[in-house]
């Protein structure tokens, strides 16, 4: 059964930290994805979401590096997360996705409207 | 009971088609909405979201009119709209909102996190 973030977890980009704001927009909409995890030497240090763009756009700042923009207190899920906290997390802080981490290492993401489609849907 | 758009929508910010992509970020952001409904002389001509400005972000296309940018077909819910028929056609087309419409006037917004606080943590 799907009861845990591994189970329902799917891929996520990457990026590093010294990139620019437009390479960081360029990977969400090639990789569809509209949170990127962002590192630094490999090690997660934050993420950076549709919203975070918007954000540099309104403020009208697109030239910094991401570590001014991204979300460095990252919510995340283990892999063993039940679903059900997933979903009360998710709404607790008003986020769309977590990445799923597990001894430091990023094994992927999860998602509101993923689990909306695997679960809502069925009723 | 909350079963139809009308009674779970809430107001969606509005802004005219001839203004800038940085502006409809500043309104998103000032309004804390993912999504902006676009009018023409008052009639929805259009919805953008956050995805849009990063799609613009990505592109390097920031200073172009927002019917270049918008999406134009609208996806929108009349206020008798079910919500579980809601909820579908929001995972069928991988939206997050959608605006709620009658007689051509916007009335406000329906979303998905909106609906999963109301109903998918009561279980
Ligand atoms: C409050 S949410 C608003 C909704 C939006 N759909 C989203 O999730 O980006 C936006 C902010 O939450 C942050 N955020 C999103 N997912 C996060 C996560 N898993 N951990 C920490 N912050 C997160 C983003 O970086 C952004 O600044
Ligand atoms: C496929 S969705 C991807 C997810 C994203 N959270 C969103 O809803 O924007 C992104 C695209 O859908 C479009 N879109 C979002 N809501 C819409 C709606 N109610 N009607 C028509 N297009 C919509 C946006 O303009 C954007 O180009």
């Amino acid at each position: 059964s799907e009861r845990t973030a591994k189970d329902i977890m799917v891929p996520i980009p990457t990026i590093d930290v010294n990139s620019s704001v437009q390479e960081a927009a360029s990977l969400m909409i090639e990789k569809n994805s509209g949170i990127v995890a962002v590192l630094s030497e490999g090690k997660l240090v934050g993420v950076m979401t549709d919203w975070d763009i918007t954000k540099s756009t309104a403020e009208g700042i697109q030239e910094v590096s991401l570590d001014k923009i991204m979300t460095k207190e990252v919510i995340s899920a283990s892999p063993d997360f039940a679903i059900l906290d997933i979903i009360r997390e998710l709404e607790q802080f008003q986020i769309s996705a977590m990445p799923v981490v597990k001894d430091g290492e990023v094994l992927g993401k999860v998602s509101s409207d993923l689990i909306a489609q695997r679960y809502i849907l069925n009723y």
